[in-house]
């Protein structure tokens, strides 16, 4: 039995400062630890206690919803400058519950649960009634346009062959008939212009990513027109990742050196994140 | 004697405080 009083929890407000920056640290824990999609940004704090942990510090036990950005997790723009992505476009938004850590002024992550959800097909034709929706990022037309483009993009290039790595976000165009799409690829020991086998590529050791988007169009003739811009980003050196107590680094980290799409199984761009112990 | 003191009552509604669920800074889906 521990002696002294039982420690109870404090609840501050949502939007209390303090709340706040802890809120703020678990995104950008989220946006450190995503596999693969974009960028995510605090949109509303949902709720918050705040547990006395011994023998020093606090923990914030927080509700938080996010919203997805058009940043693409390998892009290394600044949250700040990432755009939300609009209604029109049809939102992503996540739900997720953390346990931060507030010790000697700093907060850490110690555990992450979050799932993401698009919009409703209603919500989106509300505000925007012939807006496109995604499209299942396996779809045999959305797999060929990103083929397509990619494709494209290397034909047109100098340099190094980049290989797809995700497949990111798609949406059929009614009129004219296209496939619009985003995808992330990365640069390979192969130059773009010499390739005959892609899979015998490999990924540069020092990664270099690139983000996508695309446009295929049904042509009056039967064929095809591709559209496709990139951005190709620095070079990233390998370094190694600090990780909270218990958590496991290795089913988190970005998709480095796999170039197989990351798909969920309802191959909607729906992502989730568990780290560590739920445990206060 | 004691006397009230005279308090002037608050003109209309009082706020309520909610502190939680926080402020929603870009929309809600």
């Amino acid at each position: 039995v521990p002696h002294g009083p039982v420690l109870g929890y404090r609840e501050p407000a949502c939007d209390d400062p303090e709340t706040e920056q802890a809120a703020l640290a678990a995104v950008d824990y989220i946006n450190r630890h995503l596999p693969h999609g974009y960028k995510h940004i605090l949109n509303q704090i949902d709720s918050v206690k705040v547990w006395p942990r011994r023998p020093t510090g606090e923990v914030f036990d927080l509700e938080i919803d996010t919203l997805e950005t058009t940043c693409h997790v390998l892009d290394p723009t600044p949250l700040a400058n990432c755009s939300v992505r609009q209604l029109k476009e049809h939102a992503v938004e996540g739900d997720c519950d953390f346990n931060v850590l507030k010790q000697d002024g700093q907060f850490s992550v110690l555990s992450a649960k979050c799932d993401s959800s698009p919009d409703s097909a209603e919500d989106v034709h509300k505000v925007c009634p012939d807006c496109p929706l995604l499209a299942p990022l396996n779809d045999s037309r959305v797999v060929h346009a990103v083929e397509a483009a990619l494709a494209t993009f290397n034909a047109q290039k100098s340099g190094s062959y980049f290989q797809l790595v995700e497949i990111s976000r798609a949406q059929f165009v009614p009129l004219p008939a296209s496939v619009s799409v985003e995808f992330a690829v990365a640069a390979t020991d192969c130059v773009a212009k010499e390739v005959v086998d892609p899979a015998k590529c490999n990924l540069l050791a020092e990664k270099q990513y690139g983000f996508c988007k695309g446009m295929v169009t049904e042509n009056v003739a039967g064929g095809e027109d591709v559209a496709v811009t990139c951005t190709v980003f620095q070079t990233q050196p390998v370094l190694p990742q600090p990780q909270p107590d218990g958590a496991e680094a290795g089913p988190l980290t970005p998709a480095q050196g796999s170039a197989a799409p990351a798909l969920s199984p309802a191959g909607l761009p729906a992502a989730s994140l568990v780290v560590g112990p739920r445990a206060v | 004697k004691v006397a009230q003191p005279s308090v002037p009552a608050p003109e209309g509604p009082v706020p309520v405080v909610r502190p939680c669920p926080g402020r929603i800074r870009y929309f809600n889906i």
